[in-house]
């Protein structure tokens, strides 16, 4: 409603307030297939609604992979419905590598032929 | 070099497994590199026992002080491979199965070593060369950053920009000559990567990652391990 009639004109423009329409109505029913396919419940309405809104941060989370990894597929994974502090904290543990001086190097190979 | 290569082709992996909610990537890694190894020795594919690292592998890097192996909350696969060196080796999941939470105590029964590890060592930042140690030596553990990985569904992954510090354990299986990259107009070449997030991620728990300039950091920290050739009960 704050768009002017010039600025509704610009196809720009409406492909911003068409992304934001699609994202906000697909939004409630992406998150339904994704409760259903993962076998995900909340134990409270709170839980839900946060998770909802952490789910639609992570739809644009992947749509913004996919402008910058545009040969790949980013989408709704299992992952969802995880803020990436959390997906770091559950399910990343790899220590910073300080390579360990000991640790021999492997001797460099032949790669022609 | 073959232009296209994959362990998967020759018997040398066992299925995806899942880590669940613990930071245990690392031993998944480690654990994928020995199977690997040990395949090669014997002629025998055995899965590994992730939990035995989880809950027995406490060892510490000896340049920092408190970067120690530990459970869910991190390790690395070179202090993964130094722990089995030490301890005779590793068990077979089925007779020490993963429970995904470190809160357990160790139970390692040394009766029940299956693979163990003769000696492992760190490759050059040089894709030649992982490439050549993968092909030569089996499949290899690698460290990457998993940014993208939270949203992959599949396809090559070639990300315009990807931070280069890695936070997260995997497995480097194979390579591609031609990834089919539309947008670039041409064909990319591609490493494929086994995760440790179970079947339904990714391309059936797959992680296709392109080559020639380290995205994610995949070829900054990579490991190969050779395994004694031991028999099995």
């Amino acid at each position: 409603s704050t768009i002017s009639m010039f600025e509704a004109d610009d196809p720009l423009i409406q492909q911003v307030v068409s992304d934001a329409e699609d994202h906000l109505l697909n939004a409630e029913h992406h998150f339904a297939a994704f409760k259903t396919d993962f076998g995900k419940t909340y134990a409270t309405q709170e839980e839900h609604d946060y998770r909802f809104g952490v789910f639609k941060n992570n739809l644009l989370r992947a749509k913004r992979h996919q402008a910058i990894d545009p040969t790949a597929v980013h989408g709704v994974t299992k992952f969802s419905d995880l803020t990436p502090r959390e997906f770091r904290r559950q399910f990343l543990g790899l220590r910073r590598l300080q390579l360990p001086s000991h640790a021999s190097k492997a001797p460099i190979l032949p790669t022609n032929d | 070099l073959p232009s296209d290569f994959d362990w998967r082709d020759y018997g040398a992996v066992t299925n995806v497994k899942d880590q669940g909610s613990c930071g245990s990537c690392w031993s998944f890694s480690a654990t994928g590199a020995l199977e690997g190894a040990h395949f090669l020795a014997t002629g025998e594919l055995v899965s590994l026992s992730e939990q035995q690292l989880v809950d027995c592998d406490h060892e510490c890097d000896p340049e920092e002080y408190g970067a120690c192996d530990s459970g869910c909350n991190g390790g690395l696969m070179t202090t993964a491979f130094e722990y089995t060196l030490k301890a005779g080796g590793l068990e077979r999941e089925q007779d020490y199965p993963y429970t995904g939470t470190d809160r357990g105590t160790c139970k390692f029964d040394q009766s029940k070593v299956v693979a163990s590890v003769s000696n492992f060592s760190v490759i050059s930042v040089d894709e030649d060369q992982i490439a050549a140690n993968l092909v030569k030596n089996g499949p290899l553990a690698v460290g990457i950053n998993a940014v993208f990985m939270q949203t992959y569904i599949g396809g090559v992954s070639c990300p315009f920009i990807c931070s280069r510090r890695q936070d997260h354990g995997v497995l480097l299986v194979g390579y591609g000559s031609a990834g089919y990259a539309p947008i670039r107009f041409k064909e990319k070449p591609f490493w494929i990567i086994k995760n440790s997030w179970g079947a339904n991620w990714g391309e059936n728990g797959y992680y296709k990652i392109c080559r020639g300039r380290n995205i994610c950091g995949v070829d900054s920290m990579v490991s190969s391990v050779a395994a004694l050739h031991t028999t099995t009960r």
